[in-house]
């Protein structure tokens, strides 16, 4: 573990309690893709099938834990409790177009052809695109409010600092997890666009953030 | 190679 790792993951559980917060207190999931949700549900539940067969440590353990149990939480608050404010019209990112390439992928790219190897495979790629939905929602509705970008904030700091961590691992342990390194790469550059966005407009103090 | 891999990352 390296202070990378644990601050990105950090940043990732910060990301996941600031967006159901914000369902939670405004009772309302407007300006929220259902899907990009639904995805990182299948994210979590497609990678942590090893909860019970292989113990890490009491850490990974219990972070597995609270993401399933929160990206499950947030998935009801969406589609079902605060379903009357789920913006279904915005919310039209076809996301076929990518569970069929990721599932097809992970068969061709893996470690081993193993049923939970080929899982964890396509929970790596699927996280790597679970985003745009939500990205694709942004510029359909042509804004985003501002407890939303944070959101999007921390979920591309938890992935930058995770590049940043196999940069360590690979410096000091010389671990390399090429399927990971490289879907993950690909997961942060499709934040670039926002963080530009982000620092220009959101931390410019306009609150809401409005796309050209 | 069919071997378990251990992914120690979340």
């Amino acid at each position: 573990m390296n202070i990378f790792r644990l601050s990105g993951d950090v940043c990732h559980l910060v990301a996941i309690i600031i967006l159901f917060l914000k369902i939670w207190r405004s009772k309302s999931c407007a300006g929220i893709s259902g899907k990009s949700q639904l995805l990182f549900a299948l994210v979590f539940t497609t990678r942590y099938l090893d909860l019970f067969t292989a113990f890490i440590s009491i850490y990974n353990t219990v972070m597995k834990v609270v993401f399933l149990v929160l990206a499950y939480a947030t998935v009801s608050l969406i589609y079902f409790r605060f379903r009357k404010s789920y913006d279904s019209e915005s919310d039209s990112f076809r996301v076929e177009f990518l569970l069929v390439p990721v599932a097809g992928l992970s068969f061709l790219e893996n470690y081993s052809f193993t049923p939970l190897e080929i899982l964890w495979t396509f929970s790596i790629y699927l996280e790597s695109v679970a985003i745009l939905p939500q990205l694709f929602m942004i510029t359909k509705t042509g804004e985003a409010e501002s407890i939303t970008t944070h959101y999007l904030f921390f979920l591309g700091l938890y992935r930058t600092l995770y590049l940043a961590n196999w940069v360590w691992r690979y410096h000091e342990e010389g671990f390399f997890d090429q399927i990971a390194v490289v879907s993950g790469v690909v997961q942060t550059i499709f934040y670039c666009d926002f963080f530009y966005l982000y620092f220009t407009r959101v931390l410019r103090g306009s609150g809401k953030m409005t796309l050209p | 190679a069919d071997e378990e891999v251990a992914h120690d990352e979340l």
